[in-house]
């Protein structure tokens, strides 16, 4: 709670929406308030009756950047909204960053109106942020399945701590639920979620490898602005420069709709992108963001249909050809062609000396390329094709 | 995931603005000593850091880093909200 314990000394709150976001249909922004409030008197003796006109306790409304309080809004992303305590005049409002695209959804282009404004209606109510990961009231935003929310108990103990259990249930805790979604919800993300209190819960139902398991093998590796990045299943392993310690993540941390791992991935350092590959489609990802138009077949990058998913691929920044690997051949696409070089697909082992096998994963750094076959790794100079030295797949983890 | 390196001091700034608004740090103006600053705005970053359950460093790693630039609200963590 606020300082004081500020709450409504009234079981009838009154609400007003004042304006409405372009973003979404106006039967929607009223359908995502009522929820809000519902949530909260499901749980609370609390009831919210809404004005049409005049001034009622909790004010709703969109603006953007400065919008007459001390608060102003900062554009798209960052601060997204905030409410008032209750008291007087602007006590219990609720403003919502209009420079956001809001939406009735949970998917990755905007921000879900129901969940934010629950979460900005417990501050109308007199609740302050919870650092417990996964409660309403935790301050950062995470896209969850809308349909039959329910409250985390750290909400629902702080908003009886004010106001008490609903008159008609007994004084225990109560899930908070909402009755069936009506309107169609979009297949669910994952949430997108930071370094929660608790460790993350592993995606993939087996256990990660240890980092120096000699027999370690990956799926996919690439660099990614200047980290090198290791996937095996639904594991990621990051090596940065700027941090001794290897950081241990899953793909979903990243890249939700992505979680299941991948084939292949390589970085085209220059425009901030990279390439994964899974079975025949791929994907174009800038940071977190995948690009629009993704997946595709790979049969777009001038693959023969007889090809059905790709064992690993690597970009050359210098001549701005990326090595495809397939089986026992290789094929070389050129970027700034956007098109598969003649004379491919060629053997691997006639032109990268040494490597006479299939590759899993591959990666360039300082002017090397690194191929990995197994849990055996080979350093290749990327000028002469010639092999300098074979190390042991996890070299890079410091074992 | 990592941004690019060259934008460290706009991260100090942002960290700054961040703690501002969310953790009443408050920069002195009038200390002569910019150590002064520092070590107070170090220990808004472990009081953040500690808020969001990371490692308490006081430093701005990449993981508080990327902890500030999540999308939220806009009410302040810390109490002295007026």
């Amino acid at each position: 709670t606020f300082p004081q314990n500020p709450r409504w000394k009234k079981e009838d709150v009154t609400y007003r929406i004042l304006n409405y976001t372009p973003d979404m249909l106006q039967a929607d922004v009223d359908e995502a308030i009522a929820k809000a409030f519902q949530l909260w008197s499901s749980v609370t003796p609390l009831r919210f009756n809404r004005l049409y006109s005049g001034d009622a306790d909790i004010m709703i409304s969109f603006a953007s950047g400065f919008h007459g309080d001390f608060y102003s809004f900062d554009g798209p992303g960052g601060t997204l909204a905030h409410a008032y305590p209750p008291s007087r005049g602007i006590g219990g409002d609720a403003h919502f960053d209009e420079d956001e695209n809001w939406t009735k959804f949970t998917t990755y282009s905007g921000y879900n109106l129901f969940l934010v404004a629950a979460h900005e209606l417990g501050h109308s109510l007199g609740l302050g942020h919870s650092n417990v990961f996964g409660a309403l009231m935790y301050p950062i935003y995470m896209a969850k399945d809308t349909r039959n929310y329910r409250l985390h108990q750290d909400d629902i103990n702080g908003i009886q701590a004010l106001y008490g259990p609903p008159r008609e249930s007994p004084a225990f805790p109560t899930k908070a639920f909402l009755p069936q979604e009506t309107t169609e919800m979009p297949p669910m993300e994952e949430p997108t979620q930071m370094s929660p209190r608790e460790e993350p819960t592993e995606m993939a139902p087996t256990k990660r490898p240890e980092d120096c398991d000699p027999h370690l093998t990956f799926d996919a590796i690439t660099t990614l602005r200047g980290e090198i990045l290791f996937f095996k299943g639904s594991y990621v392993w990051r090596k940065s420069p700027y941090f001794s310690q290897i950081e241990h993540d899953t793909i979903s941390t990243f890249w939700p709709s992505l979680a299941a791992g991948f084939d292949a991935a390589y970085e085209i350092d220059k425009k901030d992108r990279v390439i994964f590959f899974k079975d025949n489609q791929y994907w174009a990802v800038s940071g977190y963001r995948i690009e629009p138009g993704f997946p595709k077949p790979i049969q777009n990058l001038g693959f023969p249909r007889t090809v059905k998913k790709i064992d690993a691929a690597v970009h050359d920044q210098n001549t701005k050809k990326t090595y495809i690997f397939v089986g026992n051949k290789y094929w070389s696409f050129d970027e700034n062609t956007q098109s598969m070089e003649r004379g491919y697909p060629r053997k691997i082992a006639a032109d990268f000396q040494g490597i006479g096998h299939t590759v899993d994963a591959a990666f360039q750094k300082n002017g090397h390329f690194y191929f990995f076959h197994g849990s055996n790794q080979y350093e290749v100079d990327i000028k002469n094709k010639k092999l300098v030295r074979k190390m042991k797949s996890n070299s890079w983890f410091d074992c | 995931l990592p941004v690019a390196p060259e934008t460290e001091n706009e991260d100090m700034h942002f960290a700054q603005k961040y703690l501002e608004n969310f953790y009443d740090f408050k920069e002195d103006k009038s200390s002569l000593f910019k150590s002064t600053n520092l070590a107070h705005m170090a220990d808004k970053i472990r009081e953040m850091q500690a808020f969001f359950g990371l490692e308490v460093t006081g430093e701005l790693n990449r993981k508080t880093m990327d902890m500030m630039k999540q999308p939220r609200c806009g009410i302040p963590d810390v109490r002295s909200y007026s």
